[in-house]
């Protein structure tokens, strides 16, 4: 409480980094949710932000000599650029305070995200699988840190479908098997996308969602709300979820690759194209900084995670 | 400390006192002494992550203008610094004996949030509001 004087004044000059970010995930969503404005918004991103994930991809490739246990994070681009479009006033100096992720979601539809607090990115999880990939796609979501994260007050599964390339169109027999418009294949006039839960033991299937996919010109994110399976969900299991295509009046089962979903054999889609499990949350309490450090700490405290002598030394 | 350095993690930018706290002072560059020590009000606090140890957890922003308060509280005091009623009495009281209790205390007396993104125990990316982590105005309490 004592003033105190002969401040030592130091000018620290801003890091101006450099750096473009496009947003792959930006393309022309089908949907237009909160986080849709962030992911499909233009300019570079922040310096700050470059800068991370320069770092990020630095510790992931090891090169940073650390603690080798430690799982590579490339933070998907939806999340950077939800930062980017959130927190512009916050970073700008002198800025006003930073406005919630509500501001940014009431405007698209003030609904429930306009609560949230909190927004987390689950990756997804599911080894790419030949066989799922005609049938149909997985997604598995480790989602038990939401047991600390509060109320769920909304969850949309964003997944990509990319512009189908001339090789993965439907031969003709399956074309007729879409009926008198399967021809129209870049259309897929009767195609629907259905999002249910992974058949388990006790249960079969949930039908989530059901959907047309529409004709796609360029690579776009298809968003589907979610919230209520993420909320039933015991979270201490992966949340496992299952998008398949139909076509044709018959409703025949489609490779979901011919709606641009999923590529190829066993191959895996770069880290910002793959899906995102993205739940909005609500603190049932105040929160600080202390809780995401001893959260931190019990992580490093796990088997296998030696901390290195820097970290050692910090904490 | 009197005197002391900032510490790790934060360093003090500029020198001048921001008009943002409200001080109103124009007390940079004078001697020590109660004629020239700087009233209440916002100063700079550069506070950088990396500096701290914490980059290895938080993505962005990598630093922040977090400002601090800085200054005496005494008599008489200034109405923007919205002094509560325990800290009017408080720096009366010391005014006239300043043995009796010391001045009231130059703390913030608004904040706001900032935006944080950062990597979770679960290695899931997270964006999340932080309450209370820039100083927006100082006061006397």
């Amino acid at each position: 409480c004592r003033p105190r004087h002969g401040l030592e004044a130091a000018a620290v000059p801003r890091a101006q980094g450099a750096g473009q970010g496009g947003d792959p995930g930006g393309g022309g969503g089908a949907r237009r949710g909160p986080s849709e404005a962030a992911s499909m918004a233009d300019g570079p991103l922040s310096p700050s932000a470059v800068e991370a994930v320069a770092r990020v991809t630095r510790l992931s490739a090891g090169s940073t000599g650390g603690n080798r246990s430690s799982p590579s994070v490339v933070p998907h681009q939806f999340m950077l650029s939800l930062y980017r479009s959130l927190s512009t006033r916050a970073l700008a100096p002198g800025g006003a305070p930073a406005p919630a992720p509500a501001s940014a979601t009431a405007s698209a539809g003030g609904n429930r995200r306009a609560l949230a607090d909190t927004v987390t990115g689950f990756a997804d999880q599911a080894p790419p699988d030949d066989a799922s990939t005609e049938t149909g796609q997985r997604f598995l979501f480790d989602v038990s840190s939401l047991a600390d994260a509060g109320e769920v007050v909304a969850a949309e599964l964003r997944v990509l479908r990319r512009a189908p390339a001339a090789r993965d169109r439907p031969a003709k027999q399956e074309a007729a098997a879409l009926g008198e418009f399967g021809e129209a294949l870049g259309a897929q006039p009767f195609a629907l996308l259905l999002l249910s839960t992974c058949p388990g033991a006790a249960r079969g299937p949930r039908l989530l969602a059901s959907r047309p996919a529409g004709p796609l010109d360029s690579a776009r994110w298809e968003v589907f709300d979610v919230a209520d399976v993420v909320r039933q969900h015991r979270l201490e299991l992966p949340l496992c979820l299952a998008l398949r295509a139909v076509g044709g009046p018959s409703r025949s089962p489609l490779a979901p690759r011919l709606l641009g979903l999923g590529l190829p054999g066993s191959l895996r889609p770069p880290p910002n194209e793959r899906a995102l499990l993205v739940v909005f949350s609500r603190a049932r309490t105040k929160e600080n900084l202390f809780q995401e450090l001893r959260a931190k700490g019990r992580a490093r405290g796990r088997p296998g995670a030696a901390p290195s002598a820097g970290r050692r030394k910090r904490r | 400390t009197p005197g002391a350095g900032p510490g790790v993690g934060a360093r003090v930018t500029g020198g001048v006192g921001d008009p943002g706290g409200g001080s109103g002072s124009p007390s940079a560059g004078r001697a020590p002494g109660r004629r020239g020590r700087s009233r209440c009000g916002r100063k700079p606090l550069h506070v950088d992550f990396k500096e701290l140890g914490w980059d290895d957890w938080i993505i962005a922003p990598l630093d922040y203008e977090a400002y601090h308060c800085e200054g005496v509280c005494d008599f008489p005091l200034r109405s923007h610094l919205e002094p509560t009623n325990h800290a009017i009495i408080q720096t009366l009281m010391n005014s006239m004996a300043p043995e009796a209790a010391p001045p009231s205390c130059c703390v913030p007396a608004k904040l706001s949030p900032i935006s944080i993104l950062y990597i979770d125990a679960g290695n899931n990316v997270v964006y999340k509001q932080y309450e209370d982590m820039v100083v927006e105005t100082c006061g006397c309490r």
